[in-house]
This record gives C-alpha cells, sequence and structure tokens, in this order.
C-alpha cells in the first residue's frame, strides 16, 4: 500500500466485500465431548460417533464453534479472500453462548474474548506492511457491529454512556473514527466510509429494537432507546445524503418481525423507503439462516398513519405526507 | 418466464392485511396483548440444536414473498419495497457459511487518500501524498471531516435528551400533565423520528436502478461438516476449505440482485405452495408445477447451507 517513497499510493477498489457473522468461538469446545454436554466434556457412556464433537465442529448440535472453525476460517479468509475485497461487514456475536449451567458466563469473559476476536481479525486483513501505518489507513476496513452474545446479561444492553459502552469503545478502537468517540458512547453505533467519498456502512447496534432486549419496549417513546436509535440513523442518513454517499446498513439482529416490535419495524421500513436513493440494503446476522426479508413500506406508512390519526395528530399537509401506492 | 409473469400486475393479490400490525398478527404474534411478555412471545428461545426453522421459512413465504406486489402497486423499479439480507454465520448451527458480495465499480477504478475518513489520524507521509493528489488532480471538493457533524449531532442528542427530562418532570406532577407545553411535548406529531419523504427530485439509489455500487451478485461460501465428519478418513490430513455454496448467477437462480428482482424471485418462491386461505394459484401443467416445488426445494436447502435440516 505505501510507495517507496513511503506515500500511499492509489488504491484499487475490488468491487467486493465481505459479510462474515456469528463465529461463537468456544475455547470449552473439545473433540470428542458430548454433544448434550454442549461439546465441553466427554462422557464414557456416548457410544455413536454421532453424539460426539468434531474437530471443525456438529451442525444441529446445538454446540458452539471449536477453535480450529475459528482459527481455519480466519486463516482461509487470509490467504484466499483478504486481497480481493474492499472492506468487511462483521456482524457480531463472538462469543459462545450462554447455553451451560456448569461454565455460565462472565462479562470480564465476553469482553476477553472479543478483544481477542478482534485482534485476530485485524492481523487477518492486514495488508503486509501496514503494521505501522495508522489504524484507518489500512486498505481491508472493518466494520464491526454488536451482538446479543456480546453484552452481559445476555440480551440486555442499555443506552449509554456506560460501562459497557466503554469498554466497548476500547475493544473497537481501531475501527471507530475518533470523531464518534462521544456519540459511540451513547448507544455503541457508528458508520464507517469503506469507500471514501463513496459509500458508508453504518454499524446499527439493533439490540435497542430487539425485543429480547428488556430494556426495549417500543421505539415511538422518547424515552425508547430505539427511538434515540432513529434519531442518529435519521440524522446521519441526512448527512449521508447532503455529502451524495451511498449506505449499506448493517447490525445483527435483523430488523425483521420476527425480532423487533412492530413500531421499530414500521419505522425503519420508512427509512428505507424515504432513503431509497441512498440505501443498499441492509446485511444482518444472528438467524443463523441464509434467507432474505421485503420490508413493505405502504403497510408501515399506513401503519405509522394509524398512530398518528388516532392520536389526532395526522395531517396530509404535514412534513411527511403520506404516499398511497394503491392510488398511485 | 416458464413458471410465472412473477412481476405481471395481473398476479396481484389483494391485501389481506394492510398494516404491519396485520402483517405480525398474520404471523402468530401477539402483538394486542402488550402486557404479554415479550421475551416469550418474541425471543430468540433457542439455545440448543434448532427447531421450528421450515415453518419459519414457509410462514415468510406465505405472509411475506406471497404479498410482494407487482408493477402496479409495488412501482416500476419494486420502489415500494427494501430488502433485509440476512446470511448464514460461521458457528455450525447448520454447516458454516460466509457472503462474498460484489458491486458495480465501473464508474471508478481507483481511489486516492485525499479522500481518506480519518484526516485526523493520517501518518504525515499520508497527509502529504494527500495534499500532493489534491492538486495534482483537482478533485471535486469531499466534506472530508466529519467532526463538526459529529458535534452538532451531540447538541441535538443533547436537547433530545433535556426535553426528555422535562417530560419526566411534568410527568410526576399530576396536574402538568394537562399543561399544553406537556401535550405539545408528547404529541405524536413531534416524533422525529418519522422521515420526511424523499424529495421527488431525488434519482433511485444502487438497490433500484443499476449504476456505481450496485449489487451485481454475491457468492456463498460453506464448509460441508456431514462430510468432512463423517466421510473423510483422515480428518488431520484434510486441508481445512470453504467450497462454493451457490452464487446468485448460477443457472438455479439466475438472477441480478435488484429489489426488482429479489421480488421477482419473492413472487416466485410464493407460487410454489398454497397462500393460506386462498385457492391454490395455478401454475400451469405439471412440468412448471415441478420445477416451482424444485425452486422452493433449493431455496430451503441453501437456507439451512445444505445441512440436511429439514430433512
Amino acid at each position: 500500500a505505501t510507495d517507496a517513497n513511503g506515500f500511499t499510493s492509489a488504491r484499487v477498489v475490488h468491487g467486493r466485500f465481505l459479510h462474515i457473522t456469528d463465529m461463537h468461538p468456544d475455547e470449552l469446545n473439545v473433540i470428542g465431548a458430548a454433544i448434550r454436554k454442549q461439546c465441553h466434556k466427554k462422557m464414557k457412556n456416548v457410544v455413536s460417533n454421532m453424539d460426539v464433537s468434531h474437530k471443525y465442529g456438529d451442525p444441529m448440535s446445538g454446540c458452539d464453534s471449536p477453535l480450529d472453525l475459528y482459527s481455519s476460517t480466519l486463516e482461509w479468509l487470509r490467504t484466499n479472500v483478504k486481497d480481493h475485497i474492499d472492506f468487511v461487514i462483521w456482524t457480531g456475536d463472538n462469543i459462545r453462548h450462554d447455553n451451560d449451567r456448569a461454565h455460565p458466563r462472565t462479562e470480564a469473559e465476553i469482553f476477553d474474548m472479543n478483544e481477542r476476536v478482534v485482534a485476530d481479525f485485524i492481523d487477518t486483513f492486514m495488508d503486509d506492511g501496514e503494521e505501522e501505518e495508522t489504524v484507518f489507513d489500512r486498505r481491508v476496513k472493518i466494520v464491526p457491529s454488536l451482538g446479543n452474545n456480546d453484552v452481559y446479561p445476555h440480551n440486555l444492553f442499555a443506552p449509554g454512556p456506560t460501562l459497557q459502552t466503554r469498554e466497548l469503545y476500547k475493544i473497537w478502537r481501531d475501527f471507530i473514527p475518533t470523531e464518534q468517540m462521544h456519540t459511540f458512547d451513547r448507544g455503541a453505533y457508528f458508520l464507517r466510509e469503506v469507500i471514501p467519498g463513496k459509500l458508508v456502512v453504518l454499524s446499527i447496534n439493533t439490540l435497542y429494537w430487539f425485543q429480547s432486549n428488556p430494556l426495549n419496549d417500543n421505539c415511538d417513546s422518547r424515552k425508547q432507546p430505539g427511538y434515540k436509535l432513529f434519531l442518529w440513523l435519521g440524522a446521519t442518513l441526512k448527512e449521508c445524503r447532503r455529502r451524495g454517499l451511498k449506505v449499506w446498513l448493517s447490525g445483527h439482529v435483523p430488523p425483521i418481525p420476527k425480532n423487533i416490535h412492530h413500531s421499530c419495524y414500521a419505522k425503519i421500513s420508512v427509512w428505507m423507503h424515504e432513503y431509497r436513493d441512498l440505501i443498499i440494503g441492509g446485511v444482518w446476522g444472528h438467524m443463523n439462516i441464509d434467507h432474505w426479508v421485503p420490508m413493505d413500506s405502504v403497510k408501515a406508512w399506513k401503519s405509522i398513519k394509524k398512530r398518528l390519526l388516532a392520536a389526532g395528530a395526522w395531517d396530509e399537509s404535514n412534513h411527511f405526507p403520506f404516499i398511497d401506492y394503491d392510488q398511485m | 418466464e416458464e413458471l410465472v409473469g412473477a412481476m405481471d400486475d395481473e398476479s396481484d393479490t389483494d391485501d389481506d392485511f394492510e398494516t404491519v400490525e396485520d402483517l405480525y398478527r398474520s404471523l402468530g404474534y401477539d402483538i394486542d396483548d402488550e402486557s404479554s411478555d415479550p421475551l416469550h412471545t418474541f425471543s430468540d428461545r433457542y439455545m440448543g440444536a434448532p427447531n421450528g426453522k421450515v415453518t419459519y421459512l414457509e410462514n415468510l413465504r406465505d405472509s411475506m414473498y406471497a404479498k410482494l406486489k407487482g408493477k402496479k402497486k409495488g412501482g416500476d423499479f419494486s420502489e415500494r419495497y427494501s430488502i433485509a439480507h440476512i446470511s448464514s454465520s460461521v458457528i455450525p448451527t447448520y454447516n458454516p457459511g460466509l457472503r462474498i458480495w460484489e458491486y458495480n465499480i465501473t464508474e471508478f477504478n481507483s481511489l486516492d487518500n485525499s479522500e481518506s475518513e480519518a484526516q485526523g489520524s493520517q501518518t504525515l507521509a499520508g497527509k502529504l501524498s494527500s495534499y500532493l493528489n489534491t492538486s495534482a488532480k483537482n478533485t471535486t471538493f469531499h466534506y472530508g471531516d466529519w467532526s463538526y457533524f459529529f458535534q452538532q449531532l451531540e447538541n441535538l442528542l443533547d436537547d433530545e435528551e433535556q426535553i426528555e427530562k422535562l417530560i419526566t418532570e411534568l410527568e410526576s406532577s399530576p396536574d402538568k400533565m394537562n399543561s399544553s407545553e406537556y401535550l405539545q411535548m408528547k404529541a405524536p406529531s413531534k416524533d422525529k423520528t418519522i422521515p420526511n419523504i424523499m424529495p421527488a427530485s431525488l434519482p433511485l439509489g444502487p438497490a433500484y436502478i443499476p449504476q456505481a455500487l450496485s449489487p451485481e451478485r454475491y457468492v456463498q461460501y460453506y464448509v460441508d461438516l456431514n462430510e468432512v465428519n463423517y466421510q473423510k478418513k483422515d480428518i488431520d490430513s484434510w486441508k481445512f476449505n470453504y467450497k462454493l455454496h451457490y452464487s446468485t448467477d448460477d443457472k438455479f437462480e439466475s438472477r441480478g440482485l435488484l429489489v426488482k428482482d429479489w421480488v421477482n424471485f419473492g413472487r416466485k418462491l410464493a407460487k410454489t405452495a398454497p397462500v393460506k386461505g386462498k385457492e391454490t394459484e395455478k401454475l400451469g401443467d405439471s412440468e412448471t408445477q415441478l420445477k416451482g416445488e424444485k425452486l422452493w426445494k433449493n431455496y430451503v436447502d441453501r437456507a439451512f447451507i445444505s445441512s440436511g435440516y429439514q430433512e
């Protein structure tokens, strides 16, 4: 990335990016352990090869990723992918599930594993000779987002600033532009220009919309963290439009009916619709299933209109007049 | 084309659930009882082996894909919709998977550092390089430094917090709860998290019309662990490898990644099964029916990363 004089040379855009999610490396995973023991413990009375864990993991067992799978995956990415991509969207869950009563997770353990995975990601995607570069100058940009297993207690994440947002900033400091430190502290969300002047990836902390986060009830009340997240999202999208940037949304929990309150779903659907000049789409993790979900702006606007009508607050001539596709 | 005129308006079904709330109800969520335990209703209950996921996909097909509209009600470019892309995971819940997206870069083939996002943290060499590049190329102005924007955003969020505190204060004294100040602040019309409509003068972006940064294709990679675990005689000598699972331009899917392509695809998938409460839509002859079923079967197989979960 640098020429003989130490100047950063022009960079080639490959036109590719990697989306990776839910690594769940598990330090306790042991080869040959009983699947019924979350692959953490060997048992004498297990007779079938189907009931014990294997080196790279066992589909449909409920066990997390063996470290062999985790480290081999990163090695494979360094060898085969790193030189052919522009950026990485990495949508969280970087530690084992809390599913073993004999080994409950601690907050420190969660942070430690996240720190380790960050270091491994940097090593994986750093070009040769980039060790001395300022982290933000490195060629392959990495945009992490927060998983529901990366927080303690599981799923629960309060609005910042909190010790968790501070700790998370420390862990992700190589990825979060300095000027966003304070904003990040409010809710663990940030953005990166992955192709400077052209393309931005938003790292959205969807735990604030997640129905399983006990601190979130809906996205309509000012006090709700989900409402606050939309304030950030709205301001950010406006600025991206002003700058002529295109946008990918990213986050761990997908903002779809299975996971989020209907008021949050309605709002993200209308934001995506009204910024369809710049939003390319959203990439999400958490579900493990390779699929896609359409977001319907008409249904979403109708829900919002219904709520405002009920409150006597709907005004056709207001700043958000309703487009009725049925009559278009 | 053989399967269905997927974007044909003739095939637009009536919308039997109009709002997001109706959609939630159709998916089986009890949104009318807000006092019900949301953790129980919605939570990611599964912590062990997955179960009920085929039903999840079938519900998705019947309640969402089947309701996708064609040009008349969805717009020429399906601009009524946007798409949430949910990828496979590395954790072997099914098989480990990764996705590499490819996007249009025909309008730009190189980047220079003059547009670096982090002006403040560049090395001296980098700054000099940026300066030289900017001067030499006389590039168009970029806003560059985001500091000012984030300072303004901080002020905005601080103001909001002040209003929130004031509302809480007023709520603690019942006599003030009917004050015009309180009512005004609480009015839904003051909801700042509802967007303005997109100005009509703005063109559709890369998700809808081919242009720079439009997604063009993605390639899905996976490790077939059933093969590795049970068919390899000597796993230690096996070289770890993610192999090609599928790509969106392969013969089976053969489609683009614009929103209209997804909508088209969803409508095809929806035709592979009867819509609940509706008369089965005829796909035509039995050969076409067979192709439709194969399409859904393949979609489900890919959704579970060819782990055989659905079987």
